[in-house]
């Protein structure tokens, strides 16, 4: 029997609304730790590493690990069908072939319940290894989601170079050229929006603005985004979803021919 | 000229 509880439906809609445009399909790993999903994008540029611990739970109950594959077109239906602070719960018995998600509505007067086929998805699943990066930039998520869409206009690839001083994003095309540079912060009042650059060796990396558009689907989910650099090793965006856990995106840079 | 690598070059297949 498998059964995860939370008592604000929001924060589901908003983890589906983060991996639903990269990923068609997702297996949901449970546990009695918790759930995770890995999955590549259909293009095998990026990769999608989500953790929901079991302790963010209101209620988390898992008896067996089971794995559940997901259609996430279907699974984004569904949630539609719940009011923003309705209760969901997502539950299966051992070795089923749906999934069920019920909501309810915090007066109680009106429990919905919401059956979904589960799929056998047939995943590589990838080991991905523990890094020293020689950068990591704490930003506003939002200014990282502002830069990402603001420097789309002009190129399909931005350059992010991180330094002592701060980090830049460049884009250049037939358009002209554009920069945005943004320095380290000292005496924010806000910790949210703090920029915080911790720098072992400066780095240079290009990368592709449709998938770093994509990522910032996840700003709704925290005021900070965190991307970790190395040399020709994949960038890390990483959004922390407030007492749950984590998503995080891996993509592949662009290289020199 | 730049090319887009895959992901997969850089994690290994479990």
């Amino acid at each position: 029997m498998f059964e995860a509880r939370l008592n604000n439906a929001t924060t589901l809609k908003k983890i589906l609304d983060a991996i639903k445009d990269l990923l068609n399909e997702g297996t949901f790993d449970c546990s009695d730790s918790g759930i995770q999903l890995q999955a590549m994008d259909n293009s095998h540029v990026s990769l999608v590493s989500l953790t929901l611990r079991s302790d963010g739970f209101d209620k988390f109950r898992c008896d067996r690990n089971l794995s559940m594959g997901m259609n996430l077109g279907s699974m984004a239906k569904i949630l539609k069908c719940a009011n923003n602070d309705d209760t969901v719960t997502i539950k299966a018995q051992d070795n089923a072939d749906t999934v069920t998600f019920m909501f309810e509505s915090q007066n109680q007067e009106k429990v919905s319940d919401y059956e979904m086929k589960l799929m056998n998805l047939d995943q590589e699943h990838l080991g991905i290894p523990e890094t020293d990066y020689s950068c990591v930039v704490r930003m506003p998520a939002m200014e990282f989601a502002r830069i990402c869409r603001d420097l789309a206009q002009f190129s399909e690839s931005v350059v992010i170079c991180c330094t002592k001083e701060g980090v830049k994003f460049s884009a250049s095309g037939d358009v002209g050229s554009a920069n945005v540079k943004l320095a380290q912060t000292f005496n924010v009042d806000k910790e949210e929006e703090a920029i915080v650059i911790e720098m072992q060796e400066p780095v240079v990396l290009t990368f592709a603005c449709r998938y770093l558009n994509a990522f910032t689907k996840a700003t709704p989910l925290s005021n900070q985004v965190q991307l970790s650099m190395s040399a020709d090793v994949p960038l890390v965006v990483e959004y922390r979803i407030a007492e749950l856990g984590h998503i995080r995106y891996y993509l592949a840079p662009k290289i020199e021919d | 000229k730049q090319t887009q690598s895959s992901i997969r070059n850089y994690f290994t297949v479990k």
